[in-house]
């Protein structure tokens, strides 16, 4: 079974003026084991 | 081995009822032979899958990554019937075992699956079935939820496999390399997906803008989702800061869902579609696995936009039942031939409201056939 996760996330003004740089960075890696609870990204204010 | 043993003092115990005759003698071999030869076999396809399985990683390792390859294998499981395959696996996991052999069944399966027995909520002889002991929940505190309040959790226990931004036409995300489906699809066209056409975008930045100043008018769960928007997913593009993550659960795994955030779920969509198995090899083998397969789609908002989460069955694991709607009942026999029936969809009351949940709170679980 497979769980798909589709979300809105907060991006910087850099962004938005075309910089590939985003607000929020995802913590995990391709192939990591991860548990409920465990971030999946975080993003700053 | 005390399963043998009492095989063995079972069957010489019906030999000398009979009389301890030749044919009687005879048949006495065929019931440890097969159950011998059973057991090899599993043993022989649990070596091969986790050989496999070790390729797999120690490619990935090196950096290799998988193109799609259509073989014969996937397109003979096109004719074989899954859904009926996967409701028989759900009836025969769902026998009621006796309770002393719980504890071997539970362990056995445990050890081939990678499972933690420690997280059991319940000890091994209280659940009655492999069905029940499958979708187990675990003891008080086993999953801390990072409570950093600008971080989003995972709702599952898995692997992941992919994850990324939405960028382009089409919203597209990679199945394997080669291969990719739209996102859209998978969500339903009706879907509430923030896309912009692509003439709008000149006026995405100012739109975003106004979009934010209302939104820190209003609280974040009471925009409406009355007027969804109408949109062409061929020269749509995602509006920027839309992201997904892909999680594989093995059989092993921990199989609730959770909430990965504070959100508020505004509708449900239930495909019926097919039932393929979703492991390594099939994702690089057989086309539009995940929109392809049957799936529950739970769609709301969170306060940062947008969210969904899209939960996909498999062959072994084919029913999804939600704590949030206990009455939904998936894998259920088909009426029609055809697969792609349109998705049967729930708005939850209160309207422009929804279902709120916590961030961690339970809501759903994959279940056995």
């Amino acid at each position: 079974s497979t769980v798909v996760l589709v979300f809105q996330a907060p991006i910087s003004k850099s962004v938005e003026l075309g910089n590939s740089s985003s607000e929020f960075e995802f913590s995990i890696k391709r192939g990591d084991r991860i548990r409920v609870g465990e971030a999946l990204g975080r993003w700053h204010d | 081995t005390s399963f043998f043993k009492k095989l063995q003092t079972t069957t010489r115990a019906r030999t000398s009822f009979n009389g301890g005759t030749g044919p009687s003698r005879g048949d006495s071999f065929l019931v440890p032979g097969a159950t011998a030869a059973t057991l090899l076999m599993l043993g022989v396809l649990h070596a091969r899958r986790l050989y496999d399985d070790k390729k797999v990683e120690e490619a990935r390792e090196k950096g290799i990554e998988f193109e799609f390859q259509p073989d014969v294998k996937a397109s003979f499981l096109r004719l074989l019937p899954l859904r009926s395959i996967s409701r028989c696996w759900g009836f025969l996991t769902g026998v009621e075992l006796p309770v002393w052999l719980r504890p071997y069944a539970y362990r056995a399966w445990a050890r081939a699956f990678h499972s933690n027995l420690e997280e059991a909520a319940l000890p091994l002889d209280e659940y009655a079935s492999l069905r029940h002991f499958f979708v187990r929940s675990l003891k008080e505190g086993s999953r801390p939820i990072d409570s950093d309040p600008r971080c989003l959790v995972s709702p599952v226990d898995g692997t992941i496999l992919r994850f990324g931004e939405l960028k382009g036409a089409g919203a597209m995300i990679e199945q394997v390399k080669g291969f990719s489906y739209s996102v859209s699809s998978l969500l339903g066209a009706s879907s509430c997906l923030p896309m912009i056409a692509q003439g709008d975008m000149q006026e995405e930045v100012s739109e975003q803008e106004s979009t934010v100043k209302e939104k820190s008018k209003k609280s974040w769960w009471s925009i409406s989702l009355a007027s969804p928007k109408v949109w062409d997913p061929v020269s749509a593009r995602p509006m920027k800061g839309l992201f997904y993550c892909v999680i594989y659960l093995k059989p092993g795994d921990y199989h609730r869902i959770h909430s990965p955030a504070d959100w508020s779920i505004l509708v449900r969509r239930h495909f019926s579609g097919r039932l393929f198995p979703v492991n390594e090899r099939a994702a690089r083998t057989i086309k539009n696995l995940y929109v392809e397969n049957e799936r529950v789609v739970l769609e709301g908002l969170w306060q940062e936009g947008f969210m969904a989460m899209a939960a996909v069955g498999a062959t072994n694991i084919g029913s999804i039942e939600l704590s949030i709607e206990p009455e939904l009942q998936t894998n259920r026999p088909r009426k029609k031939l055809l697969p792609s029936e349109p998705p049967e969809e729930r708005l939850y009351e209160p309207e422009g409201v929804g279902m709120m949940l916590k961030k961690g709170d339970e809501v759903a679980a994959f279940n056995m056939g």
